[in-house]
């Protein structure tokens, strides 16, 4: 590691991991049909598990999210170079009783930020940003108050997010993080990074997301973060991972938005590797047409 | 409203308005989307089905237009071209323009909890033990003044509102505005130079991701074993694999752009092939629309 003088061991390995949703209100026992939260079961089918139950509609509990931390810490942690984790680390707001607030949305993300250090990090007590394995984290929709609008920054939550995030992102890039909530960390330094993106501001479910044409839009920021990053590393010689919460597919981004973040990728080809995203909770992949968003954009014009 | 606008709008021609009144539908779509994302999954089979008769199909429909022999005849065929048959393309030609979104399974149980493990190749820096740059060009001074780039753009884009609302000669500023903008929108990416060759994602070399595990947890086994037992959580909870990229119906050899254009169009020609796919990308729960 040319950064920081410390020998470390690739392995050729990294890890995916995304929509954790931990929900400290699971109750292991109540009712399913209460977003097992409360309740009493009325048959067995309907008895929320320790674990967690698929298909149910109920969050994680948090035992699912610690032991499926300490399963990595034991079986992986050692045989993978970096951790790219793409957001949602709050419960869903689908229960009227309690109502998700700003402070249970920053104080989760505050826990899980702080599981990920512990798991992944030297344990340097001089410097906390010493990790073993790098953390890439980014924003989910679920993430910020009101679920899904975020604003450019620099606002009250780009800055939250730069101190629970704080040892995942590096210090030089602290202004423009308070702007677009995005940042790049070198996983082999000088070689290959990883971008964390904040797709919010691509999100068409976004109500501060009208396009990516007006230089005060949020996303027009973005892909001008996005486009000065990528030269740089095209400059370096580097190579890069694209990550984020939401997968820029046409279904998810305003239509401006989409046609350009895809035709950035397209004309990067040379660096990118490829994207990493989640949100949507089902495993599959989908291929994006750069020409097709050139020609699209063209129509616009 | 917007809809109503568009409906009355004089200026607009019928094919304005399909577009915006499909924009509309798509924000409405995306709203509705959104509501369901994490809850109790629904319409998740129609949604992968639309998944291989859009995406999927649009890439073996051109997979079926590969034909190397043919490029350069057709090039030189100086007669009229038919317009219905679609002329024929290289892979090279087809692979470049596609990239790829992969998109990740849940740790909530929406279906089981999963997540991946991507390897990728790191041949050349093993095999090198000269790799590591001696100089380390630090990043202070670029995003400095990628910072101030930002703050600019946003004053500038305040002094063009100011400008207009000043009122001087509004349509002739309009008409400067608008060819500025064309000229200098900076989130337009200039068409990717010669001199740069196809990097990891589509030519194997170092990086280039070569194979995935997916790892799952089958909560329904877990919470079983849990009820039958009196051992503790830490002994019953586990991530098993669920599948890898080199077995069927994957059989991926590099995880290349190319390779995930085969994948996809053989997904969409082989039923039990996508079938499995489909499963999968359930996380083995079982997981069928209503």
């Amino acid at each position: 590691d040319v950064k920081t003088g410390k020998e470390r061991k690739l392995h050729g390995r990294f890890l995916h991991i995304t929509d954790i949703h931990p929900d400290p209100y699971y109750v292991e026992g109540s009712s399913i049909d209460a977003v097992c939260h409360t309740g009493k079961p009325s048959k067995k089918k309907d008895v929320a598990p320790k674990f967690g139950k698929a298909m149910s509609g109920c969050d994680s509990p948090v035992i699912l999210m610690e032991e499926t931390l300490r399963w990595i810490k034991e079986n992986l942690r050692d045989k993978i170079d970096f951790v790219i984790w793409t957001g949602d680390n709050i419960r869903h707001d689908n229960d009227r009783k309690h109502p998700r607030t700003e402070a249970q949305i920053f104080d989760m993300n505050n826990i899980v930020a702080d599981k990920m250090t512990e798991l992944f990090s030297a344990g340097n007590e001089e410097d906390p940003r010493d990790f073993d394995v790098s953390v890439i984290p980014s924003l989910g929709n679920n993430d910020v108050f009101p679920h899904n609008m975020f604003a450019l920054g620099p606002t009250l939550q780009t800055r939250e997010y730069y101190r629970i995030w704080k040892n995942f992102v590096p210090q030089q890039q602290q202004r423009t993080f308070d702007r677009s909530a995005s940042f790049l960390t070198e996983v082999i330094p000088g070689k290959l990074a990883v971008l964390s993106i904040n797709t919010l501001y691509l999100f068409k479910a976004n109500p501060l997301v009208d396009n990516c044409n007006s230089k005060k839009e949020p996303g027009y920021q973005l892909l001008l973060w996005f486009g000065y990053v990528l030269e740089e590393l095209r400059s370096r010689g580097m190579k890069v991972w694209l990550s984020g919460h939401v997968p820029p597919i046409a279904k998810n981004f305003d239509q401006s938005c989409y046609d350009k973040f895809t035709l950035w990728t397209h004309e990067y080809r040379d660096i990118i590797i490829g994207g990493l995203y989640g949100h949507m909770n089902i495993d599959h992949f989908i291929p994006t047409d750069g020409k097709k968003a050139r020609k699209s954009l063209l129509k616009a014009m | 409203e917007q809809s109503t606008r568009v409906q009355q709008g004089e200026d607009s021609n019928e094919e304005d308005e399909e577009t915006e009144l499909n924009r509309i539908l798509d924000h409405a779509m995306a709203a509705k989307e959104v509501f369901l994302m994490g809850a109790k999954p629904s319409n998740k089979e129609a949604y992968m089905n639309t998944v291989r008769d859009t995406y999927y199909r649009k890439v073996w429909n051109k997979l079926e237009r590969v034909d190397e022999k043919n490029v350069e005849n057709e090039k030189k065929k100086k007669e009229k071209k038919d317009k219905k048959k679609k002329k024929p393309i290289t892979r090279k030609e087809l692979i470049e323009r596609y990239s790829i979104v992969n998109i990740g399974g849940s740790v909530i149980p929406t279906f089981n909890p999963s997540f991946r493990i991507w390897e990728y190749n790191i041949t050349d820096i093993v095999n090198d033990s000269n790799f590591a740059v001696s100089e380390y060009k630090p990043w202070d001074e670029f995003f400095e003044s990628l910072n101030k780039i930002m703050e600019d753009s946003l004053l500038e884009d305040e002094m063009d509102s100011s400008n207009i609302e000043v009122g001087i000669n509004r349509e002739k500023m309009g008409e400067k505005k608008n060819k500025k903008k064309k000229k200098n929108d900076k989130t337009m990416p200039i068409e990717m130079p010669d001199k740069y060759e196809l990097g990891p994602a589509y030519v194997p070399q170092l990086f280039t991701p070569t194979r995935f595990v997916q790892f799952y947890a089958d909560l329904e086994k877990i919470n079983q074993e849990l009820h039958n037992s009196f051992v503790e959580s830490k002994d019953i909870f586990r991530y098993e694999i669920e599948y890898t990229s080199d077995e069927k119906p994957y059989s991926m050899d590099s995880l290349t752009v190319g390779s995930y254009l085969d994948l996809a169009g053989r997904l969409y020609e082989n039923k039990p092939a996508w079938e499995k796919y489909v499963e999968w990308s359930f996380a083995s729960s079982g997981y069928k629309d209503d």
